[in-house]
């Protein structure tokens, strides 16, 4: 995080906002619910409270604008810039002007105001931008859906070393942007995606591409943004060059960037009975067709020509994997299996079947 | 990979460039283009800035990456104080 130069911070803790006009693209109610909400990402974590007050000035002005708007700073019209917001003081400080121009949603298509409006209040209170790819105050748009949003760990600590710390009993604590070579990192899910490699970790994916050292960040809402976060398990079905993705007792097929018509669907669909919430992991063999699902100490075992579940399962984990305890992620490459438990990695030989390696689980990182 | 064909178009890179590295890095209008200044091409040493801010390989080139990033909708403050 970085705080505005200068250092410049409201002196009161109560401060007032207005909402001086609204978007013709979306209901009165919608608007203000978002800002609400963007203002409570802020009094959530810090000692400050937000007053709405009507026809009188206000610490902080909110309002929609187009083009020249006498501030210095056009605005472009649609794309480009969305929004920008001055540094606390009086005045214009701590005002937020958002382009007219684009399209504003309260949903994932277009622009969400919510989430523009959450970051330009971040100025409003005398944050700068923030070189972290996952935090609010992160200068480039990216959607997050509005109830899935937790405020990232680096922007609460900025706002707090501002303002001090919340006044709940229990410090509200935000997500960490996964870095590659962290020692602890550990994984949600891991699939192959036509020869490259996608680890899941809460809102994010790490990519590997064989040919490219380094790996690259994202949002998974950057590939599929109807995927919700924390993808529990993911396995690629080679020859129906589909993905399957899995969280709690649902699961969605994806084919390239779309997900296919009709899903999520429940798991219980494959044939898992209701005893089963979630699943833990899975990997696809393309040479035999079978896939292979883990759920706690168990894993089933799913043929994929037939589509249905092979009888004699569950079996336990360590009757045909070995001692490698729950497996967390796991996917197959170049005839080997990797299963994920915590930060450790097992290399398991199908055809011999057992442990052949024991890695870190960032081994693939170059680190 | 597929080069996105606007890299191809060095014109328009280029004027994507200038008004990001103005907009966002207080880079100075070039008002004596007939002037040649000594050292590093200040739009060079600006990208390098923002390649640094963003964590993009610093080339000081306006790579694919670095265009990708620049073609983000984003914020209309600067990266940098004025």
């Amino acid at each position: 995080y970085m705080f505005t130069p200068g250092n410049p911070k409201w002196k009161r803790n109560n401060l007032t906002y207005r909402i001086l006009n609204y978007t013709p693209k979306m209901r009165q109610a919608d608007v203000e619910e978002a800002i609400q909400k963007a203002l409570s990402v802020w009094s959530n974590v810090t000692p400050l409270t937000f007053q709405k007050v009507e026809d009188k000035e206000a610490d902080i002005m909110i309002s929609f604008a187009y083009r020249d708007h006498r501030d210095n700073s056009p605005f472009d019209g649609p794309n480009g810039q969305l929004a920008h917001a001055f540094q606390p003081g009086e005045g214009i400080g701590g005002d937020v002007h958002i382009d007219e121009e684009e399209a504003w949603s309260k949903g994932g298509n277009g622009y969400n105001l919510f989430i523009v409006v959450a970051h330009e209040l971040g100025h409003s209170l005398g944050l700068s931008h923030s070189d972290d790819p996952g935090a609010l105050m992160y200068p480039a748009y990216s959607y997050t859906d509005p109830n899935e949003f937790l405020l990232p760990q680096d922007d609460i600590d900025g706002i707090q070393a501002i303002y001090g710390k919340s006044n709940t009993a229990v410090q509200p604590t935000g997500p960490v942007t996964p870095e590659a070579c962290d020692p602890n990192l550990t994984f949600d899910s891991i699939t192959t995606l036509r020869g490259e490699i996608i680890f899941f970790k809460g809102r994010y994916m790490l990519r590997k591409h064989p040919a490219r050292t380094e790996t690259e960040l994202n949002f998974i809402s950057l590939f599929w943004p109807r995927l919700p976060s924390g993808i529990q398990a993911a396995y690629e079905n080679v020859e129906r060059d589909e993905i399957l993705f899995f969280k709690e007792d649902k699961y969605w097929v994806v084919s390239g960037y779309d997900i296919v018509p009709g899903y999520p669907k429940p798991i219980y669909r494959l044939g898992f009975p209701k005893t089963v919430k979630r699943i833990n992991a899975a990997y696809s063999d393309e040479n035999t067709g079978k896939t292979y699902f883990f759920v706690a100490d168990r894993y089933w075992r799913y043929d994929e020509r037939k589509k249905s579940m092979d009888h004699g399962y569950p079996r336990k984990i360590v009757s045909h994997f070995g001692k490698i305890g729950r497996v967390d992620a796991a996917f197959q490459k170049d005839g080997y299996v990797y299963l994920f438990h915590g930060r450790t990695q097992f290399q398991f030989d199908p055809h011999a079947k057992r442990i052949v390696a024991q890695m870190k689980s960032t081994s693939w990182f170059n680190c | 990979f597929p080069v996105a064909p606007e890299a191809e178009d060095e014109g328009k890179t280029l004027q994507l460039v200038e008004s990001y590295l103005q907009n966002f890095y207080g880079l100075q209008r070039d008002h004596h283009p007939h002037l040649r200044s000594h050292g590093e091409n200040p739009l060079a040493a600006k990208l390098k800035e923002m390649q640094s801010f963003f964590g993009l390989q610093v080339t000081g080139k306006p790579d694919l990456d670095t265009l990708e990033i620049m073609k983000k909708p984003r914020c209309g403050v600067p990266d940098v104080g004025q």
